[in-house]
């Protein structure tokens, strides 16, 4: 494991944190896109498949239940917890996700590795990913107000993303890790996806202005 | 043989 590889994976577990703790002690959703975090369920459902099937390490297989449980975790506070539910930005949150997930299931029956369950589906978990974030953005755009946590939260998902890239090149260089171009351009649309945030947040951080992104 | 590469990822 390199050091950016360990850093995006602290980065994507604090963002977790973070919401957890918006969620938790805040007991407030709003601003976060409830859809969104269906599809984060469904890609660590889908990914992680193999945890019946193969061992990587202690470590791997931690990281992988905390994931599983977390993001299963937000969505029942989000649709039942009978405070935090009350929070929801339901009306803003209107994105079409179900088109995301057919896109996601045409894309990996025909572009895949190989034909066989646990590799369709974990390509599939790749390109849903990569587009999962949309409702929130979108959301984030209808949203007068967004809070600090929320937009922390999609930042450290964002900076998550871009560590991974920086893994794949160290991996690439250092480790002699072939080409891989399924993970590696759907990184990489995942990563770009944030460009706009990344401008805004930046901005507002060094403005010390509060977040808003233009409609 | 070598498809751990990136399956080893989260």
């Amino acid at each position: 494991m390199n050091l950016f590889r360990l850093l995006g994976d602290m980065t994507h577990l604090l963002s977790i944190v973070v919401l957890l703790l918006k969620i938790r002690t805040v007991k407030s959703c709003a601003g976060i896109s409830l859809k969104t975090q269906e599809l984060y369920v469904i890609v660590f459902l889908t990914r992680y498949l193999d945890l019946f099937t193969k061992y990587y390490s202690v470590y791997n297989t931690a990281m992988k239940l905390v994931f599983l449980g977390t993001s299963i975790g937000i969505v029942w506070y989000m649709r039942y917890h009978k405070v935090v539910k009350q929070t929801y930005s339901k009306d803003e949150d209107t994105f079409k996700h179900y088109f995301l997930i057919l896109l996601s299931i045409i894309l990996a029956l025909l572009i895949h590795r190989a034909f066989d369950v646990i590799e369709v589906l974990w390509t599939f978990s790749l390109y849903l990913e990569a587009v999962a974030i949309l409702p929130q953005l979108v959301l984030l755009q209808k949203s007068r107000n967004i809070d600090t946590l929320t937009g922390d939260y999609v930042f450290l998902l964002g900076a998550y993303r871009a560590l991974y890239i920086l893994n794949w090149v160290y991996r690439f260089l250092m480790e002699n890790h072939k080409f891989r171009w399924i993970p590696w351009i759907s990184g990489l649309v995942q990563t770009a996806l944030y460009a706009d945030f990344f401008y805004y947040y930046i901005k507002s951080w060094k403005n010390r202005e509060k977040l808003k992104l233009p409609a | 043989k070598e498809q751990p590469q990136s399956h080893d990822e989260l």
